[in-house]
């Protein structure tokens, strides 16, 4: 564990809870994608699979259990509760996220480590992690106007990304400690996916203005 | 072997 990996992990934690800070505050959903938020859910479910066959650490079980768990929940909250469901922008989410499922279990069956059930669901939770976040996106940019605990869940996601590029680094230098480069091409692009949100983020922030994004 | 096919990371 270094200084890097801990701050991506824990972005990655604030991110989360500041989605369901947003939901549990305004009891709204409104400008979340529930497509990238199932995405998510299946993420997690897919590649956490070792929490049954390995033991890392305490940190590495709780941290799994937190994320399938949450993204989990909030999949539940938008689709089910009373009230948040409600403020779903159902005509906005229109991404056919399963087409990303369909692609990604492809590529996975194709290029892994490992031809092992684990290991090629390890990969394909790689890959859809990487495309996750693209149904958000689009549903921000169809919007326009981005409120800033969304704003806010989306900066932390990829700063969380970012952080976890420094943690490679950071590892091959200080450990010759190689990832898999499946990891390092899909964190790339994941990463480069928010690099046009970032750009818009910085610039409201700067500005003290509210978060758009051009359509 | 086993070492190399532990994912440590999230």
């Amino acid at each position: 564990m270094n200084v890097f990996r801990f701050a991506g992990d824990m972005t990655h934690l604030i991110s989360i809870l500041v989605l369901l800070l947003k939901i549990y505050t305004t009891k709204s959903c409104s400008g979340i994608s529930l497509k990238t938020q199932e995405l998510y859910a299946v993420v997690f479910v897919t590649r956490y699979l070792d929490l049954v066959t390995d033991f890392i650490s305490v940190y590495n079980t709780v941290m799994k259990v937190v994320f399938i768990s949450s993204s989990l929940a909030i999949v539940w909250c938008i689709r089910r509760h009373k009230v948040v469901r409600r403020s779903y922008d159902k005509e906005l989410d229109t991404f056919r996220h399963w087409l990303l499922v369909g692609a990604c279990a492809v590529l996975a069956l194709v290029v892994h480590e490992k031809f092992s059930f684990q290991e090629v669901c390890w990969a394909f939770s790689i890959y859809l992690e990487a495309v996750a976040i693209l149904p958000q996106l689009v549903l921000l940019q169809r919007s326009g106007n981005v409120d800033n605990l969304t704003g806010q869940y989306v900066f932390f996601l990829g700063a969380y990304r970012a952080f976890y590029i420094l943690n490679w680094i950071y590892r091959y230098y200080s450990e010759q400690h190689f990832t898999r480069w499946i990891s390092c091409v899909s964190g790339i692009v994941q990463t480069a996916l928010y690099a046009d949100f970032f750009y818009y983020y910085f610039i409201s922030w700067k500005n003290n203005s509210k978060l758009q994004l051009p359509a | 072997e086993k070492e190399d096919e532990i994912h440590d990371e999230l």
